[in-house]
């Protein structure tokens, strides 16, 4: 795993209760063939992820505006200075801790379930947001091929599940969740190698 | 009487379209490209490189010569992303340029970091 330079990462109250970060999607700048619902629900997943492995809450919240983290779709030059590059090539980026910015190229084919999408272009929603969350929260790309902060992603891919660089990484950020067991963590990631 | 027009099976024209991505799919012609040599169009492959974080912007325009700094450049690249370190451009190296990515930079120190205003 590795960080951005000068390892920024979100503080928020005191260290003795679990921090809450808010996060909210663009009124304005969102896709219309996937429902709010589902993108919705997607995010809460990605989020939870992380969540379990770090004392920190995720809320989605309503105002926009002032959620800590701000997410959206846009197309090309969205006036970030990084402009996006139609179909595939650049997915997606996000902002390093604690700026909150995660902006998604709409112009990919965004899916959510690869049974009913056949298109080969198709990007798995979850798998880019979980990585970009974990940029957010202050983690840089590894080269870890199987985590889920290496920096590709192909086509119908789905890569969702937290891998043990990702979670020792992460943790060195925020300290790790009380509930959270690192030897469930090794046991599925060994079941998956034999397998 | 007259019927429409009807194509016989043998010679209905079946057309393929690459629906793949157009971004860096051009990049495939890099492919085995090794220090010293000279190819058309590298220096958009050059800045691919510096987009990422692995080559600094040259005083001058990215020039078509796979130099001594591309060779580096792509050596960290590989080490990187956990490929096989051959320094040159060869097929896991070019399928890993192609792939579709994240926008950040592979250098943290490059990334997108600035303060909330």
């Amino acid at each position: 795993f590795a960080y951005f330079y000068g390892k920024p990462r979100w503080v928020r109250g005191s260290r003795k209760t679990p921090m809450t970060l808010t996060y909210a999607f663009s009124p304005s700048n969102m896709i219309d063939y996937l429902s709010s619902s589902d993108i919705r629900a997607v995010f809460r997943r990605a989020f939870c992820r992380w969540e379990s492995v770090i004392p920190v809450n995720f809320t989605e919240t309503g105002n926009y505006q002032s959620a800590n983290i701000r997410i959206g779709f846009y197309r090309g030059d969205h006036g970030d200075g990084e402009p996006f590059d139609g179909v595939l090539g650049v997915l997606a980026h996000a902002f390093s801790p604690e700026n909150g910015r995660l902006h998604l190229d709409a112009a990919e084919t965004w899916t959510i379930n690869f049974k009913s999408d056949k298109s080969k272009v198709a990007v798995d929603l979850e798998s880019v947001a979980t990585h970009e969350i974990g940029h957010v929260l202050g983690l840089a790309h590894t080269s870890v091929k199987e985590a889920v902060m290496y920096p590709s992603l192909s086509p119908r891919t789905r890569k969702v599940d937290l891998k043990i660089d990702d979670v020792k990484g992460v943790q060195a950020l925020y300290g790790s969740n009380p509930n959270f067991k690192f030897s469930s963590l090794l046991a599925l990631e060994n079941s998956f190698n034999q397998a | 009487p007259c019927f429409p027009a009807r194509t016989p099976p043998g010679l209905s024209t079946v057309i393929n379209v690459d629906a793949h991505n157009s971004t860096w799919q051009d990049f495939v012609r890099f492919l085995h490209a090794g220090k010293g040599s000279h190819v058309s169009g590298m220096s958009e492959l050059k800045r691919y490189f510096n987009r990422f974080g692995y080559l600094p912007i040259p005083g001058t325009d990215f020039n078509d010569i796979f130099d001594t700094k591309f060779e580096s450049a792509v050596v960290l690249y590989q080490k990187n992303l956990g490929l096989p370190v051959t320094g040159k451009l060869d097929t896991d190296t070019i399928s890993a340029i192609m792939s579709p990515r994240c926008g950040m930079s592979d250098d943290a120190s490059h990334a997108l970091h600035r303060t909330r205003h």
